[in-house]
């Protein structure tokens, strides 16, 4: 089970621009 | 083409649809203190795009949750101090009755973008960081 921090981490980094 | 540097003056959306001008602000708010603004809009977006019936449901409320307590819950942070006290209560709310839809954070995302905005944005755009990189 993630953790909470590890969730809103990934949350962010899904979120985030992509390199083009 | 136009440079990347100038691109993202033009506006807020042209900056944070670059990773590399994400990256550049992330670091001038991270040295005055505020990354946190720009890691909770990010935060509301990526909620937004986790749409119910992906993943499970359990995952969204418990993402819910870490959003609120680390962002909006301490008066004291960068972010909570931008949010109205109704959009808190309103997120306060969805959390603790379980009843999160995919727009929970949408206002109190828009009124972070309001603050970056007015705040963070032109002082970034006069930036040694900016200046530097452009």
């Amino acid at each position: 089970i993630d953790s909470e921090d590890d969730l809103l981490q990934e949350c962010i980094s899904s979120a985030m621009p992509k390199k083009k | 083409p136009t440079p990347p540097a100038l691109r993202w003056a033009g506006s807020l959306h042209s900056l944070l649809d670059d990773r590399d001008g994400t990256q550049l602000f992330r670091s001038f708010l991270r040295e005055e203190g505020c990354a946190d603004l720009l890691d909770f809009w990010f935060a509301c977006s990526g909620f937004r795009k986790l749409a119910p019936g992906e993943g499970s449901e359990e995952k969204r409320l418990k993402l819910a949750r870490a959003i609120y307590k680390k962002y909006v819950l301490h008066g004291a942070g960068v972010v909570a101090r931008r949010v109205k006290p109704a959009t808190k209560s309103f997120i306060r709310d969805c959390v603790l009755r379980q009843l999160v839809d995919p727009a929970a954070f949408d206002q109190a995302q828009t009124e972070v973008q309001a603050a970056i905005e007015e705040h963070s944005y032109p002082l970034f755009l006069k930036s040694d960081i900016y200046l530097e990189y452009a």
